[in-house]
Protein backbone atom coordinates (compact mmCIF):
# COMPACT_ATOMS: atom_id res chain seq x y z
CA UNK A 1 0.00 0.00 0.00
CA UNK A 2 0.89 3.70 -0.08
CA UNK A 3 0.39 6.83 1.38
CA UNK A 4 0.24 9.65 -0.62
CA UNK A 5 0.21 13.60 0.50
CA UNK A 6 -0.74 16.43 -1.75
CA UNK A 7 -0.39 19.87 -0.23
CA UNK A 8 -0.10 23.61 -0.49
CA UNK A 9 3.16 25.53 1.26
CA UNK A 10 4.94 28.53 1.03
CA UNK A 11 8.43 28.39 -1.91
CA UNK A 12 10.70 28.15 1.02
CA UNK A 13 9.06 24.95 2.43
CA UNK A 14 11.94 22.18 2.58
CA UNK A 15 11.65 17.99 2.57
CA UNK A 16 14.20 16.66 4.78
CA UNK A 17 14.36 13.40 2.50
CA UNK A 18 16.07 11.26 0.55
CA UNK A 19 14.61 9.10 -2.49
CA UNK A 20 14.28 5.45 -1.17
CA UNK A 21 15.22 6.35 2.10
CA UNK A 22 13.11 4.54 4.78
CA UNK A 23 11.09 6.49 7.00
CA UNK A 24 8.70 6.08 10.37
CA UNK A 25 5.54 7.45 11.08
CA UNK A 26 6.48 10.69 13.50
CA UNK A 27 9.93 11.42 11.78
CA UNK A 28 10.31 15.02 10.04
CA UNK A 29 9.16 14.82 6.04
CA UNK A 30 9.89 18.52 6.19
CA UNK A 31 9.11 22.44 7.26
CA UNK A 32 9.71 25.69 6.64
CA UNK B 1 -4.42 -36.71 -27.78
CA UNK B 2 -5.79 -39.15 -30.95
CA UNK B 3 -8.20 -41.45 -28.75
CA UNK B 4 -9.44 -38.80 -26.51
CA UNK B 5 -12.98 -37.78 -26.61
CA UNK B 6 -12.97 -33.95 -28.91
CA UNK B 7 -14.27 -32.44 -25.29
CA UNK B 8 -11.26 -33.54 -23.27
CA UNK B 9 -8.67 -32.21 -25.95
CA UNK B 10 -10.57 -28.72 -26.22
CA UNK B 11 -10.22 -28.62 -22.05
CA UNK B 12 -7.08 -29.60 -21.80
CA UNK B 13 -5.87 -26.86 -24.89
CA UNK B 14 -6.70 -23.41 -23.01
CA UNK B 15 -4.84 -24.73 -19.78
CA UNK B 16 -1.86 -25.55 -22.22
CA UNK B 17 -2.19 -22.27 -23.70
CA UNK B 18 -2.13 -20.38 -20.54
CA UNK B 19 0.67 -22.20 -19.19
CA UNK B 20 2.80 -21.56 -22.19
CA UNK B 21 1.89 -17.88 -22.76
CA UNK B 22 2.37 -16.84 -19.11
CA UNK B 23 5.64 -19.17 -19.13
CA UNK B 24 6.96 -17.46 -22.40
CA UNK B 25 5.85 -14.07 -20.75
CA UNK B 26 7.87 -14.18 -17.82
CA UNK B 27 10.68 -16.06 -19.60
CA UNK B 28 10.60 -12.79 -21.50
CA UNK B 29 10.59 -10.31 -18.76
CA UNK B 30 13.34 -11.79 -16.62
CA UNK B 31 15.56 -11.98 -20.01
CA UNK B 32 14.79 -8.02 -20.11
CA UNK B 33 15.90 -7.64 -16.66
CA UNK B 34 19.02 -9.64 -17.21
CA UNK B 35 19.64 -7.53 -20.39
CA UNK B 36 19.44 -4.09 -18.40
CA UNK B 37 21.29 -5.21 -15.40
CA UNK B 38 24.23 -6.30 -17.61
CA UNK B 39 23.74 -2.39 -19.23
CA UNK B 40 23.23 -0.83 -15.57
CA UNK B 41 26.99 -3.19 -14.57
CA UNK B 42 28.46 -1.59 -17.89
CA UNK B 43 27.02 2.16 -16.49
CA UNK B 44 24.88 2.72 -19.40
CA UNK B 45 21.76 4.58 -18.20
CA UNK B 46 18.94 2.56 -19.29
CA UNK B 47 15.58 4.87 -20.46
CA UNK B 48 12.79 3.78 -18.07
CA UNK B 49 10.45 1.27 -20.05
CA UNK B 50 7.18 1.60 -19.31
CA UNK B 51 4.09 -1.11 -19.57
CA UNK B 52 2.65 -0.31 -22.82
CA UNK B 53 -1.25 -0.51 -23.04
CA UNK B 54 -2.10 -3.83 -23.65
CA UNK B 55 0.21 -4.91 -20.85
CA UNK B 56 -1.28 -2.60 -18.93
CA UNK B 57 -4.73 -4.11 -19.62
CA UNK B 58 -3.22 -7.71 -19.58
CA UNK B 59 -2.43 -6.87 -15.90
CA UNK B 60 -5.78 -5.03 -15.26
CA UNK B 61 -7.78 -7.63 -16.16
CA UNK B 62 -6.27 -10.08 -13.55
CA UNK B 63 -9.19 -10.46 -10.96
CA UNK B 64 -7.08 -8.28 -8.19
CA UNK B 65 -9.98 -7.51 -5.87
CA UNK B 66 -10.94 -10.48 -5.80
CA UNK B 67 -8.18 -12.74 -5.00
CA UNK B 68 -7.69 -9.60 -2.43
CA UNK B 69 -10.89 -10.53 -0.56
CA UNK B 70 -10.40 -14.40 -0.54
CA UNK B 71 -7.07 -13.66 0.58
CA UNK B 72 -8.50 -11.31 3.35
CA UNK B 73 -10.87 -14.07 4.01
CA UNK B 74 -8.56 -16.43 4.22
CA UNK B 75 -6.76 -14.53 7.28
CA UNK B 76 -9.82 -13.93 9.14
CA UNK B 77 -9.88 -17.65 9.63
CA UNK B 78 -8.50 -17.73 13.58
CA UNK B 79 -5.51 -19.97 13.76
CA UNK B 80 -4.87 -22.72 16.34
CA UNK B 81 -3.36 -21.31 19.28
CA UNK B 82 -0.16 -23.95 18.63
CA UNK B 83 -0.45 -22.52 14.82
CA UNK B 84 0.15 -19.08 16.13
CA UNK B 85 3.65 -18.62 16.72
CA UNK B 86 5.04 -20.77 13.44
CA UNK B 87 2.71 -18.87 11.27
CA UNK B 88 3.60 -15.39 12.29
CA UNK B 89 7.28 -16.64 12.77
CA UNK B 90 7.26 -17.51 9.26
CA UNK B 91 5.52 -13.95 8.24
CA UNK B 92 7.92 -11.82 10.83
CA UNK B 93 11.52 -13.76 9.30
CA UNK B 94 10.00 -13.02 6.01
CA UNK B 95 8.81 -9.40 6.23
CA UNK B 96 11.69 -8.25 8.78
CA UNK B 97 8.94 -7.61 11.65
CA UNK B 98 10.48 -6.21 14.50
CA UNK B 99 7.81 -6.98 17.08
CA UNK B 100 9.77 -5.62 20.16
CA UNK B 101 7.92 -2.26 19.01
CA UNK B 102 4.22 -3.85 19.50
CA UNK B 103 2.07 -2.93 21.74
CA UNK B 104 1.53 -7.12 22.07
CA UNK B 105 4.59 -8.96 21.62
CA UNK B 106 3.01 -12.09 22.59
CA UNK B 107 2.12 -14.56 19.48
CA UNK B 108 -0.45 -16.37 20.53
CA UNK B 109 -1.91 -12.95 21.24
CA UNK B 110 -3.79 -12.38 17.45
CA UNK B 111 -6.26 -15.14 16.58
CA UNK B 112 -5.38 -14.76 13.23
CA UNK B 113 -2.91 -12.62 10.39
CA UNK B 114 -5.89 -10.15 9.78
CA UNK B 115 -5.19 -9.01 13.22
CA UNK B 116 -1.30 -9.25 13.29
CA UNK B 117 -1.36 -7.51 10.57
CA UNK B 118 -3.03 -4.54 12.19
CA UNK B 119 -1.16 -4.37 15.11
CA UNK B 120 -0.66 -1.15 17.20
CA UNK B 121 2.81 -0.34 18.56
CA UNK B 122 4.35 1.08 21.72
CA UNK B 123 3.25 4.35 21.87
CA UNK B 124 7.24 5.40 22.50
CA UNK B 125 8.35 3.70 19.91
CA UNK B 126 7.55 6.21 17.30
CA UNK B 127 7.96 9.89 19.27
CA UNK B 128 6.42 11.95 17.47
CA UNK B 129 9.07 14.90 15.72
CA UNK B 130 7.57 18.59 17.62
CA UNK B 131 9.93 20.96 15.77
CA UNK B 132 8.72 20.18 11.42
CA UNK B 133 5.42 20.86 10.79
CA UNK B 134 5.11 18.00 8.15
CA UNK B 135 5.81 14.33 9.62
CA UNK B 136 6.10 11.08 8.18
CA UNK B 137 1.65 9.63 8.61
CA UNK B 138 3.28 6.00 8.67
CA UNK B 139 6.33 3.52 8.45
CA UNK B 140 7.43 3.21 4.78
CA UNK B 141 9.55 3.75 1.63
CA UNK B 142 10.19 7.90 0.57
CA UNK B 143 9.19 6.87 -3.16
CA UNK B 144 9.38 10.47 -4.27
CA UNK B 145 8.86 13.78 -3.09
CA UNK B 146 8.92 17.04 -4.10
CA UNK B 147 6.82 20.21 -5.91
CA UNK B 148 4.33 19.29 -8.18
CA UNK B 149 4.79 20.92 -11.66
CA UNK B 150 2.44 21.36 -14.86
CA UNK B 151 -0.27 18.92 -12.14
CA UNK B 152 1.55 16.33 -12.84
CA UNK B 153 2.88 14.02 -10.21
CA UNK B 154 5.93 11.81 -10.58
CA UNK B 155 5.40 8.17 -8.49
CA UNK B 156 8.79 7.50 -8.84
CA UNK B 157 11.39 9.40 -10.70
CA UNK B 158 10.39 9.78 -14.02
CA UNK B 159 7.32 8.38 -14.33
CA UNK B 160 4.37 10.51 -13.43
CA UNK B 161 0.44 10.42 -13.15
CA UNK B 162 -2.28 13.17 -13.82
CA UNK B 163 -3.31 15.04 -10.65
CA UNK B 164 -6.19 15.78 -11.51
CA UNK B 165 -7.04 12.23 -12.83
CA UNK B 166 -5.69 11.01 -8.83
CA UNK B 167 -7.99 13.79 -7.14
CA UNK B 168 -10.97 13.77 -9.35
CA UNK B 169 -13.02 17.09 -10.68
CA UNK B 170 -15.02 18.58 -8.29
CA UNK B 171 -19.05 17.93 -8.59
CA UNK B 172 -20.09 19.59 -5.27
CA UNK B 173 -20.01 23.65 -4.83
CA UNK B 174 -18.91 24.50 -1.32
CA UNK B 175 -16.02 22.09 -1.91
CA UNK B 176 -13.33 25.03 -2.96
CA UNK B 177 -10.45 22.30 -3.32
CA UNK B 178 -11.97 20.60 -6.50
CA UNK B 179 -13.01 22.95 -9.08
CA UNK B 180 -14.30 21.80 -12.79
CA UNK B 181 -11.18 23.38 -14.67
CA UNK B 182 -10.84 23.98 -18.25
CA UNK B 183 -7.12 23.33 -17.87
CA UNK B 184 -4.80 21.29 -15.79
CA UNK B 185 -2.97 23.93 -14.80
CA UNK B 186 -5.97 26.48 -13.47
CA UNK B 187 -6.77 22.79 -11.83
CA UNK B 188 -3.42 23.44 -9.81
CA UNK B 189 -3.62 26.61 -9.72
CA UNK B 190 -7.36 26.38 -8.13
CA UNK B 191 -5.73 24.26 -4.95
CA UNK B 192 -3.25 26.60 -3.82
CA UNK B 193 -5.00 28.99 -2.50
CA UNK B 194 -2.80 31.60 -1.13
CA UNK B 195 -0.37 33.75 -3.04
CA UNK B 196 3.00 33.00 -3.72
CA UNK B 197 2.41 29.11 -2.37
CA UNK B 198 3.33 25.99 -4.65
CA UNK B 199 1.82 22.12 -4.80
CA UNK B 200 4.08 19.76 -2.97
CA UNK B 201 4.26 15.84 -2.78
CA UNK B 202 5.52 13.04 -0.99
CA UNK B 203 4.98 9.24 -2.07
CA UNK B 204 5.48 6.43 0.81
CA UNK B 205 5.32 3.09 -0.25
CA UNK B 206 4.35 1.16 3.03
CA UNK B 207 6.08 -2.71 2.61
CA UNK B 208 4.24 -5.58 3.91
CA UNK B 209 6.02 -5.78 7.28
CA UNK B 210 5.56 -2.45 8.14
CA UNK B 211 3.17 -1.34 10.89
CA UNK B 212 0.24 -0.75 8.32
CA UNK B 213 -1.93 2.05 10.78
CA UNK B 214 -1.33 6.19 9.69
CA UNK B 215 -1.72 8.78 11.57
CA UNK B 216 -2.03 12.80 10.78
CA UNK B 217 0.69 14.05 8.91
CA UNK B 218 0.20 17.59 10.60
CA UNK B 219 -2.63 19.54 12.20
CA UNK B 220 -4.91 20.08 9.61
CA UNK B 221 -9.17 19.75 9.44
CA UNK B 222 -10.35 17.37 6.92
CA UNK B 223 -13.56 18.57 5.27
CA UNK B 224 -13.93 16.07 2.12
CA UNK B 225 -13.33 12.37 1.22
CA UNK B 226 -13.56 10.90 -2.33
CA UNK B 227 -13.53 6.95 -2.40
CA UNK B 228 -12.38 5.69 -5.85
CA UNK B 229 -13.14 2.05 -6.33
CA UNK B 230 -10.52 0.51 -7.93
CA UNK B 231 -7.94 -2.09 -9.14
CA UNK B 232 -6.24 -2.94 -6.66
CA UNK B 233 -2.36 -3.95 -9.04
CA UNK B 234 0.98 -4.23 -6.53
CA UNK B 235 2.48 -0.61 -5.53
CA UNK B 236 5.73 -1.73 -4.71
CA UNK B 237 8.97 0.09 -6.42
CA UNK B 238 9.35 -1.43 -9.05
CA UNK B 239 5.46 -1.77 -10.81
CA UNK B 240 5.39 1.81 -9.41
CA UNK B 241 8.84 2.46 -11.90
CA UNK B 242 6.91 0.01 -15.13
CA UNK B 243 3.44 1.50 -14.97
CA UNK B 244 2.23 5.05 -15.60
CA UNK B 245 -0.48 6.16 -13.30
CA UNK B 246 -0.40 3.49 -11.31
CA UNK B 247 -1.96 5.53 -8.66
CA UNK B 248 -4.72 6.70 -10.48
CA UNK B 249 -5.88 3.05 -11.78
CA UNK B 250 -6.04 1.48 -7.95
CA UNK B 251 -8.83 2.02 -5.13
CA UNK B 252 -7.78 4.91 -3.28
CA UNK B 253 -9.40 6.71 -0.59
CA UNK B 254 -8.56 10.94 -1.04
CA UNK B 255 -9.25 12.88 2.26
CA UNK B 256 -8.54 16.91 1.99
CA UNK B 257 -8.84 19.74 3.40
CA UNK B 258 -6.92 22.68 4.97
CA UNK B 259 -3.78 23.01 7.19
CA UNK B 260 -2.06 26.95 7.83
CA UNK B 261 -0.76 27.27 4.82
CA UNK B 262 -3.97 26.28 2.79
CA UNK B 263 -4.77 23.12 0.90
CA UNK B 264 -3.77 19.68 2.48
CA UNK B 265 -4.35 16.08 1.39
CA UNK B 266 -3.71 12.29 2.11
CA UNK B 267 -4.60 9.85 0.00
CA UNK B 268 -4.60 6.02 0.87
CA UNK B 269 -3.75 3.94 -2.53
CA UNK B 270 -4.76 0.17 -1.96
CA UNK B 271 -2.76 -2.97 -3.28
CA UNK B 272 -3.43 -6.45 -4.26
CA UNK B 273 -2.83 -8.49 -0.86
CA UNK B 274 -3.98 -4.91 1.09
CA UNK B 275 -7.23 -4.62 -0.53
CA UNK B 276 -9.19 -2.55 2.48
CA UNK B 277 -9.14 1.34 3.89
CA UNK B 278 -10.25 2.39 7.02
CA UNK B 279 -10.38 5.99 8.15
CA UNK B 280 -11.37 5.92 11.70
CA UNK B 281 -13.91 8.74 11.88
CA UNK B 282 -15.74 7.25 8.26
CA UNK B 283 -17.86 4.94 9.15
CA UNK B 284 -19.98 5.02 5.53
CA UNK B 285 -16.72 4.25 4.18
CA UNK B 286 -16.59 0.90 2.41
CA UNK B 287 -14.01 -0.09 0.15
CA UNK B 288 -12.79 -3.23 -1.93
CA UNK B 289 -16.71 -4.17 -2.48
CA UNK B 290 -17.23 -6.81 -5.12
CA UNK B 291 -19.03 -4.56 -7.56
CA UNK B 292 -18.49 -1.22 -8.70
CA UNK B 293 -18.77 0.70 -12.30
CA UNK B 294 -15.56 1.80 -13.92
CA UNK B 295 -14.38 5.48 -13.39
CA UNK B 296 -16.64 5.81 -10.36
CA UNK B 297 -16.06 7.33 -7.65
CA UNK B 298 -18.29 8.40 -4.36
CA UNK B 299 -17.50 11.61 -1.89
CA UNK B 300 -18.71 12.76 1.84
CA UNK B 301 -18.69 15.87 3.08
CA UNK B 302 -17.68 16.50 6.66
CA UNK B 303 -18.39 19.97 6.79
CA UNK B 304 -22.45 20.04 7.59
CA UNK B 305 -25.30 22.47 9.17
CA UNK B 306 -23.56 22.10 12.48
CA UNK B 307 -19.74 21.75 12.19
CA UNK B 308 -18.90 23.88 9.48
CA UNK B 309 -15.29 23.44 10.65
CA UNK B 310 -14.74 19.59 9.61
CA UNK B 311 -13.09 17.39 10.92
CA UNK B 312 -9.65 18.32 13.30
CA UNK B 313 -6.70 16.43 13.18
CA UNK B 314 -3.62 16.84 15.67
CA UNK B 315 -0.19 15.97 14.23
CA UNK B 316 -0.37 12.42 15.07
CA UNK B 317 -2.94 11.22 15.93
CA UNK B 318 -4.63 8.17 15.09
CA UNK B 319 -6.18 8.52 11.63
CA UNK B 320 -7.34 5.16 9.63
CA UNK B 321 -5.33 1.49 8.63
CA UNK B 322 -5.06 -0.58 5.31
CA UNK B 323 -5.82 -3.66 6.39
CA UNK B 324 -5.61 -7.45 4.20
CA UNK B 325 -8.11 -8.17 1.84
Amino acid sequence: STIVLIFEAPKDFNFHLKPGQKIRFGEALGSL
Amino acid sequence: LHTAPVVRTFRLRPFHFLVATGGGYAGYRQYEKYKEEQLEKMGIEIPIKLASKWEVSLYKSVPTRLLSRAWGRLNQVELPTWLRKPVYSLYIWTFGVNMKEAAVEDLHHYRNLSEFFRRKLKPQSRPVCCYHSVISPSDGKILNFGQVKNCEVEQVKGVTYSLESFLGPCTSTEDVQFSQTSSCNSFQNQLVTKEGNELYHCVIYLAPGDYHCFHSPTDWRVSHRRHFPGSLMSVNPGVARWIKELFCHNERVVLTGDWKHGFFSLTAVGATNVGSIRIYFDRDLHTNSPCYSKGSYNDFSFITNNNKEGIPMRKGEHLGEFNLG
